[in-house]
């Protein structure tokens, strides 16, 4: 028997880097 | 001073790990496309994609790592980054790339090109960024 796992589920902007510049106008 | 880079990678870069969309569609991490993430940033309100181009691309003191100097967004800001030789990075029109991709493919199983100065990468900043 297989016991059904959980399926994880990650938000697409996970995978990006956040590169915050703190640049303003 | 370029962010440490952290000792694993993160397990969403694993092949098949399971991605949502801004609009909740699940992919996964090897079929997502340059449209997937300018569609989900257009959705969010806090999120906006920058073009970030690769400058340079340093060996680092750190055992397996290299700090990148990208270029980011319109006003050309530098930022370094300083990650492991297999990280992925998402090129645009391209797909994941890294400075070692078969390491990455070694680790993660994930396709990967191999990552140059002059690639532009998609990263994220805020909208509020104004």
């Amino acid at each position: 028997n297989v016991e059904p796992r959980s399926l994880q589920v990650f938000p697409w902007h996970s995978l990006v880097p956040f590169l915050e510049t703190s640049q303003s106008n | 001073a370029p962010l440490s880079p952290s000792s694993a990678l993160p397990s969403f870069f694993m092949k098949g790990s399971i991605i949502q969309l801004a609009d909740g569609e699940l992919k996964r991490v090897e079929d997502l496309r340059t449209e997937d993430f300018l569609q989900s940033a257009e959705v969010s309100r806090e999120l906006k994609i920058d073009s970030s181009t690769v400058e340079r691309i340093d060996s680092s003191r750190t055992p397996d790592a290299v700090i990148i100097q990208f270029s980011v967004g319109e006003h050309k800001a530098q930022v370094c980054v300083e990650v492991l030789v297999e990280y992925p990075f998402f090129v645009f029109g391209q797909g994941w790339s890294s400075c070692c991709p078969d390491r990455t493919t070694q680790l993660l199983a994930l396709s990967c090109a191999k990552l140059s100065v002059g690639d532009v990468c998609i990263s994220l900043t805020l909208k509020s960024l104004k």
